[in-house]
């Protein structure tokens, strides 16, 4: 698929999402 | 924010010849078969495949023997609720639950056998209004389930010896779960498909719900089979139980989608859509292995699919004694459960 219409992508988005999301 | 791009790829056929039958059990003592699975079994140090078979009111192990012969090792008699569901642990050995109640599951149980003292129990790991269940890696089970306020998302894992062990709530969306899958090579990744057609991620380890994602409106239902991070994205293997043929394939049986998790964005990949000749309406009652899916359609065959390819590779027609009811892969191997309601068990290699 044509990754550039998914938006900026992340290796780390587990840990990315993991700190921001709350408690 | 959903995009689809799904491009048709042509059916060359299904072959019949790419399913082996390697043998078949037929549990004489069953009135209606609900379920089949496999398990590890190791009671004499050596480990091997068994198969689980399931009536309403009784489930029995297995054990291969030489000639494509099977022995009974055990059956565990379950008279007062009738039995829904196998959910095997995968990696589990001498484990195995099972999911109970009448029209929706009101109970799990965990059977289990003790190599130490030779012995085969059963034990109740929870009860309530359950929605879904999957058994996870690492002897962990996860489930979500309702009361008339909340609903409640938990991970229970089980020591060697079947006891329970401290649980974890996770943090539960508005919405109802509807099946759970395993994000491949992430243990503490889980997703989750809901009713109104979000695909939610957790965190298993923290509890957290990370991500909140729509599939898209267009195909209603959809139930998450299997999950893997790739490249920064997250692709989710997904069934839509009320499949229709269709020339232009906008109702497929199974679709790959691509999301990406820091975005919400998501994109068709790949989608299976059923052989020709299958018209109609169908439910589909099926099981995704790596690549391979396999689904009963309502004409009583069972259809496997390449999802890479968006092909459906292999087609079983009804069996001449009756149509097949039931389909899973085997753990670990490449051979799929071909099951009928009279407790016929056929083994194929795919």
């Amino acid at each position: 698929c044509n990754g550039s219409d998914l938006g900026p992508i992340s290796l780390n988005w587990f840990e990315e999402l993991s700190a921001e999301a709350p408690p | 924010h959903v995009a689809e791009q799904l491009t048709p790829v042509p059916l060359d056929g299904p072959k019949e010849e790419s399913l082996q039958l390697l043998s078949k059990l037929k549990d004489s003592s069953s009135s209606c078969a609900v379920d089949v699975s496999t398990m590890w079994w190791e009671a004499t140090g050596s480990r091997e495949l068994c198969v689980v078979t399931a009536c309403e009111s009784s489930v029995s192990i297995w054990k291969p023997l030489a000639s494509d012969c099977w022995a009974k090792i055990y059956t565990w008699e379950l008279a007062e609720i009738p039995v829904i569901q196998i959910v095997p642990l995968p990696d589990a050995c001498n484990l195995v639950c099972i999911a109970l109640g009448d029209l929706e599951i009101g109970e799990i149980r965990l059977l289990h056998y003790s190599s130490e003292n030779d012995s085969f129990k059963q034990s109740l790991v929870k009860n309530g209004n359950i929605k879904a269940v999957l058994g996870l890696k690492d002897r962990r089970l996860v489930s979500s389930s309702r009361t008339t306020q909340e609903q409640q998302v938990e991970v229970l894992s089980f020591s060697e010896t079947g006891r329970s062990k401290d649980g974890q709530t996770l943090m539960a969306p508005e919405e109802t779960v509807l099946a759970f899958a395993e994000v491949e090579w992430m243990r503490d990744a889980l997703v989750g498909t809901t009713v109104v057609n979000s695909i939610v991620v957790w965190n298993v380890k923290t509890g957290q719900l990370l991500k909140k994602m729509h599939i898209g409106y267009s195909y209603p239902a959809s139930i998450c089979h299997r999950a893997y991070s790739d490249s920064g994205l997250l692709f989710v293997v997904l069934s839509h139980p009320h499949a229709k043929e269709s020339e232009s394939c906008g109702n497929p049986a199974f679709r790959v989608v691509a999301f990406n998790p820091k975005t919400a964005r998501s994109m068709g990949v790949m989608f299976s859509s059923l052989p020709p000749g299958h018209p109609g309406r169908q439910y589909l009652e099926g099981d995704v292995k790596d690549a391979s899916a396999a689904a009963v359609l309502t004409s009583g065959a069972i259809a496997v699919w390449d999802l890479l390819l968006g092909q459906c590779t292999a087609l079983l027609p009804p069996a001449p004694e009756g149509d097949w009811a039931l389909t899973r892969w085997a753990t670990g191997s490449t051979c799929l459960l071909a099951g009928q309601r009279d407790g016929t068990v056929c083994l194929y290699r795919y």
